[in-house]
């Protein structure tokens, strides 16, 4: 059978609500290690990959490995049941046609169960090369979200070049145009606020607002993220899911006609 | 304007 306890529940929630705009439904691969996801939006313009790692749960039982296919909106729905200070369990047969949740109150006073079935989905995998990226930036993640945010409101597509000077995001569209600059942070108190730039070599990509916003949606997740680039290959947007995982997101660049 | 590429352009499938 497969078990599943996490006493910090509210990181579940929280990843929900950060991939459930992008996938309608999607697969959790379950094994000794831990739980992964992988899955494309429709259009295959971008990727998700969640990977929450055993150690991070309080009790990890998985017997053997297990592919649970969900439909993503109904798990949210079900995950917004549990309160933000709940324990969520995750619980199913080996060969089960549906999954359990259970929510249990710090107090132990409330206990919540709901079963949903699971489905079949045949989802082709793509397989990430590892990659030694060109660039690689650590900034605040809300600053990252009102970046997005902002610059959307001037064109569908945000141009981002990093150099050594620092990085640049731009839009332009209609009513005109936008930039903003975020130089590398000498030095700063607080490690979350740091503005951090490894580039071996400088990177301009174009890419999609409309994807990027729905990256954003794991903010709630960690106080940074970290945007990969390399010439001509799909950004990663990474967001740490606590101390268990990660989140990360790869979108396909614009290509100039 | 800009072509948005698709992901399994970049990476295969398994």
């Amino acid at each position: 059978m497969f078990e599943a306890r996490l006493v910090q529940g509210s990181l579940l929630k929280k990843v929900l609500d950060a991939i459930k705009e992008l996938l309608n439904e999607a697969s959790w691969d379950c094994a000794d290690s831990g739980i992964q996801l992988q899955a494309m939006d429709n259009s295959h313009v971008s990727l998700v990959s969640v990977n929450l790692r055993a150690e991070g749960f309080d009790k990890y039982r998985c017997d053997r490995n297990l592919i649970m296919g969900m439909d993503l909106t109904s798990m949210s729905k079900i995950l917004k049941c549990a309160a933000n200070d709940d324990i969520i369990t995750m619980k199913a047969q080996d060969n089960a046609d549906t999954v359990t949740f259970i929510f249990e109150s710090p107090s132990q006073e409330k206990v919540s169960d709901y079963e949903m079935k699971l489905m079949n989905l045949d989802q082709d995998h793509l397989g990430i090369p590892e990659t030694d990226y060109a660039c690689v930036i650590k900034l605040p993640s809300g600053e990252f979200a009102r970046i997005c945010r902002d610059l959307s409101n001037f064109g569908e597509s945000i141009v981002i070049a990093c150099s050594k000077e620092g990085v640049k995001f731009s839009a332009a569209g209609d009513i005109g145009t936008g930039n903003i600059k975020l130089a590398q942070t000498s030095s700063v108190d607080k490690e979350e606020e740091a503005v951090i730039i490894e580039m071996q070599e400088p990177v301009t990509l174009t890419f999609a607002c409309r994807y990027l916003n729905m990256f954003t949606k794991a903010t709630p997740l960690s106080p940074q993220v970290s945007l990969s680039m390399s010439p001509d290959v799909p950004l990663v947007v990474e967001y740490s899911i606590g101390d268990i995982g990660q989140i990360q997101y790869f979108l396909a660049p614009k290509i100039d006609d | 304007a800009a072509t948005q590429t698709d992901l399994r352009h970049f990476f295969k499938a398994r």
